[in-house]
Parts: structure tokens; C-alpha cells; sequence
């Protein structure tokens, strides 16, 4: 039987290790497990790669542990913009969308753009009514609002003396 | 950030990526996440990589297509200079795990921290990264299955 494989992740960073006490730990490698399993699944029934990837990357948006979709972090301005892309490795088609706010899951949009679009990436406004003509529904922006991401906008701008420290050009 | 790649039954590859950015960020700024071959690439000839860390980093280093372009380049060497010679599976995935490896520390050279994960042709579910930790996890049909953060 032919051999298949799959990797996720969730993000890296700089994690404390004392401070995930044994709850979080748990948490995170259960949400860890969820999207694991939901992307083996696909690969071990035949399905393909670019079905698996989505199975896994749709289980954490929707989770909000992680820096995607539900729990997405805030922007300056207290908003949730999401970016998501997909690239298929058999005819390296690819699809790439940025800014959108609207859209529960960001990893289907930008696969729509990527099989019924003729571009790679699109943005903002225009992905939204892109997302809209092909059906997707309209995602309150509440929905990936949460207290603990919001709590971080607070903490960063607390330290930030100034708007300009936010624009350093390296990350 | 979060992202996932893989390698199917009939020797497709796939990467995804997908991220709510950083905390505060202004003025629409992006990261490596929805840049295709900064955060995203799959090429079956190579690989398929799906990254996380500080965008700007893996924008200019151009990461996920760094690492498959630089697998790409050593199986054409290695073709044309023994045709014919059969390369050692375990020595392609210290390779694979080589590349990765290199390029991460390009990334960490600029300045930059974070993680990649890829899938090869041959089945290999690799990580690399330069932080304390990073949410992970594979599984293959040869029975991997593990989840880690640290």
C-alpha cells in the first residue's frame, strides 16, 4: 500500500514552559490531536493531500487556541484580519487570501480562489465579495473575537509608548 | 498561525497556512502566511512547506520556497552526476532535514525566529525550528503519530 504522510502545526514562539500549566498543555495537544487525526484520516482512506491539509487547517481555525480563524489575534485597531494560503504540489496551483474579516474559514477561501479564480492571491474588500459571489456566508466579525486575544492588544499597546513602535519592519 | 502538509496515496504533495497575523499590527500588514513561497509551497518534485514565525523574515528569506528549491536543485545534481546510483532513503531525509535547517538559520541570521514543517516524496514528515517551542504534530501510514509543543 502506498505511503502517505502529513505534518501541522500550530504556530511557534517563544512558549513558557512553566507558565502552560498541565490543563493548557492538554488542551493544546487534544486540539493538536483533533486536527492530526482529521487530516490522517483523508490521506489513510485515499484521499488526497490537498483535502487532508484543509481537514487539519479547518479543525484549528475553527479552535480558539491557536492564531487562525476563531481566536485570530487583533490588529492596532481592534479588528481580526485573517490570512490564509493553499498550494497544490501537482500542478502548483496555489491560492492566497489577505485581510479578510468575514470569512469563517480563510483555508477555503483562498482554495476557492485557487480552483475558481484565474488569480493567486486576492485582498481585503475584494476577497470578501469575491467569497460572497461564490457562496461563502458572511462571519460576523464577533465571531473570531476573544477575550483572551483582546486582553493581548491591551497588554502590547500598554508597553508600546507610541503607534510607531507597532511598525517595526522586521516582524 | 497554524498549517498543515501533506503527502497522499498517489505521491501528491500539499501545504496550507493559515493565521490571524500579528498582535497590533497596522496599516494592512501582512506576513509570510498567505505569501506563496514565503509561507506556503508545494512542488511535487521537492517538497511541500507550511511556515510560522516572524513574517518579515520568511517574506525576504522567501522560506518555503527556498527549502524546495534547494531539494529540488540536489536530486537534479544527483541525477545527472549518478544516474543510474540508488541515494540511501535515511540519507535523503538528514538532507531534507538539512535544508530545512539551513534555511531556518538564514531566517535566525536576519534576525528572525519561528518554525517549518514539510513532507517529502519519499514520506518524511520533518520539523525545523529556532523558538522555545511550537505546536506540532505528524503521522504517517508507517504508524508515526505524535503531537508535541517543546
Amino acid at each position: 500500500m502506498p505511503r502517505w504522510s502529513l505534518a501541522i502545526h500550530g504556530g511557534a514562539g517563544t512558549l513558557d514552559k512553566a507558565a502552560m500549566t498541565p490543563e493548557r498543555r492538554a488542551e493544546y495537544e487534544a486540539a493538536l490531536q483533533a486536527a492530526l487525526d482529521a487530516g490522517a484520516r483523508v490521506l489513510a482512506e485515499g484521499g488526497s493531500a490537498i483535502d487532508a491539509v484543509k481537514a487539519a487547517v479547518i479543525i484549528m481555525e475553527d479552535s480558539p487556541l491557536f492564531n487562525a480563524g476563531k481566536g485570530a489575534v487583533f490588529t492596532w485597531e481592534g479588528t481580526n484580519e485573517l490570512d490564509a494560503s493553499i498550494m497544490d504540489g501537482r500542478d502548483r496551483s496555489a491560492g492566497a487570501v489577505a485581510g479578510v474579516k468575514t470569512v469563517k474559514n480563510p483555508i477555503l477561501l483562498a482554495d476557492t480562489v485557487r480552483t475558481q479564480s484565474e488569480h493567486v492571491m486576492l485582498m481585503g474588500a475584494g476577497a470578501e465579495a469575491f467569497a460572497v459571489e461564490k457562496g461563502f456566508a458572511v462571519t460576523p466579525p464577533e465571531y473570531f473575537a476573544t477575550q483572551a486575544r483582546r486582553e493581548a492588544l491591551e497588554r502590547m499597546k500598554a508597553k508600546q509608548l507610541s503607534a510607531l513602535d507597532v511598525d517595526h519592519k522586521f516582524g | 498561525t497554524v498549517g498543515a502538509v501533506a503527502l497522499d496515496r498517489q505521491g501528491n504533495l500539499a501545504a496550507a497556512t493559515s493565521t490571524g497575523g500579528m498582535t497590533g499590527k497596522r496599516w494592512g500588514r501582512v506576513g509570510d502566511a498567505p505569501i506563496i513561497g514565503a509561507g506556503t509551497y508545494a512542488d511535487n518534485r521537492s517538497c511541500a512547506v507550511s511556515a510560522t514565525g516572524w513574517g518579515e523574515y520568511f517574506i525576504r528569506v522567501g522560506v518555503a520556497h527556498e527549502i524546495c528549491a534547494r531539494l529540488r536543485a540536489r536530486q537534479e545534481v544527483l541525477d545527472v552526476l549518478a544516474a543510474g546510483m540508488e541515494t540511501d532513503p535515511v540519507v535523503k531525509t538528514v538532507e531534507a532535514q538539512y535544508f530545512a535547517d539551513a534555511v531556518m538559520a538564514d531566517v535566525k541570521q536576519l534576525g528572525g525566529d519561528g518554525g517549518v514543517i514539510l513532507v517529502t516524496p519519499e514520506g518524511y514528515a520533518i520539523f525545523s525550528f529556532n523558538t522555545s517551542g511550537m505546536y506540532r504534530g505528524r503521522a504517517t501510514s508507517a504508524g508515526v503519530n505524535e503531537v508535541a509543543i517543546f
